[in-house]
């Protein structure tokens, strides 16, 4: 099964 | 002071309505380029980015930057006293704790106001770069929503896997399968029922329904919605609103172990 990944390990904290 | 004034208070009424699933609460960004919004859902999977800006209000005015806390299930109670056909004009002075938003009917026979309370927010704001996309499929924003909800039967997960022949969106789970197929269909008389496709590359993502589900909630806004894909690139799902900005929501893909 496919894990769910979250945005903030996409994109930075401002 | 801030002041902003729209002809079509419904519009911003269906913008709560296809953010309030997502969120409970947001700040509202008011500067003089208009309204800005940007909130992860409390799990950090999905993201809302909206932005209304200022010439497409009736009125508007911002003399200094101003950042409203807002509780949306509150906000919403408000909109709820509004008129399909009225006129909103939001008002909150310059540090204040409250904001003002008046209803007017077109007749100019009925006025409401109603004032809300702000909230302090921790706001965590993401910077997003910019992404060339793999591929960007623009298609009917009411056929997203119907495949999105037909599909959602039959898995948690759909994946939306995008070639030079279609899209294809795919759910698997303990019924069995579903596949719906688009190809690109160009309709010249009527842009809003076109299927296009901008590839670069194939690609295909896996991505939860539930979250496809909430932004679908957004189908009021506009004949079209667009999705932008990239390998291993949240999708970005884009909801133009005619005239006044956009709504955006990004959500994180799942990945195989």
């Amino acid at each position: 099964a496919a894990n769910q990944s979250t945005l903030t390990s996409f994109f930075k904290r401002k | 002071m801030f002041e902003a004034r729209l002809v079509n208070s419904s519009t911003f009424r269906k913008v709560l309505d296809a953010i309030k699933d997502l969120l409970n609460e947001a700040s509202f960004d008011c500067s003089e380029n208009g309204i800005q919004l940007q909130a992860m859902d409390s799990s950090h999977v999905s993201l809302v980015s909206l932005n209304l800006k200022s010439d497409g209000f009736d009125k508007f005015r911002c003399d200094r930057n101003l950042t409203m806390g807002m509780n949306l299930t509150s906000l919403g109670k408000v909109f709820k006293c509004s008129g399909a056909d009225d006129t909103v004009t939001m008002k909150a002075q310059d540090y204040a704790d409250t904001v003002t938003f008046m209803f007017e009917s077109k007749k100019q026979d009925k006025i409401s106001d109603y004032e809300m309370k702000l909230m302090n927010l921790d706001q965590e704001h993401l910077g997003i770069p910019d992404t060339e996309f793999s591929c960007i499929i623009k298609m009917p924003s009411i056929e997203f929503a119907r495949i999105i909800r037909d599909l959602s039967q039959f898995g948690e997960s759909i994946v939306i896997s995008c070639t030079k022949e279609g899209v294809k969106f795919s759910a698997q789970g303990d019924i069995g399968t579903g596949n719906v197929k688009l190809a690109q269909t160009h309709n010249f008389d009527k842009e809003e029922e076109s299927v296009t496709i901008d590839l670069q590359e194939p690609v295909a993502l896996t991505f939860a329904c539930q979250y496809l589900n909430s932004f679908t909630k957004a189908t009021p806004l506009s004949n079209q919605v667009k999705l932008s894909m990239c390998e291993n690139v949240p999708l970005v799902v884009e909801y133009q609103i005619p005239e006044l900005g956009h709504l955006r929501f990004y959500l994180a893909p799942k990945i195989e172990e």
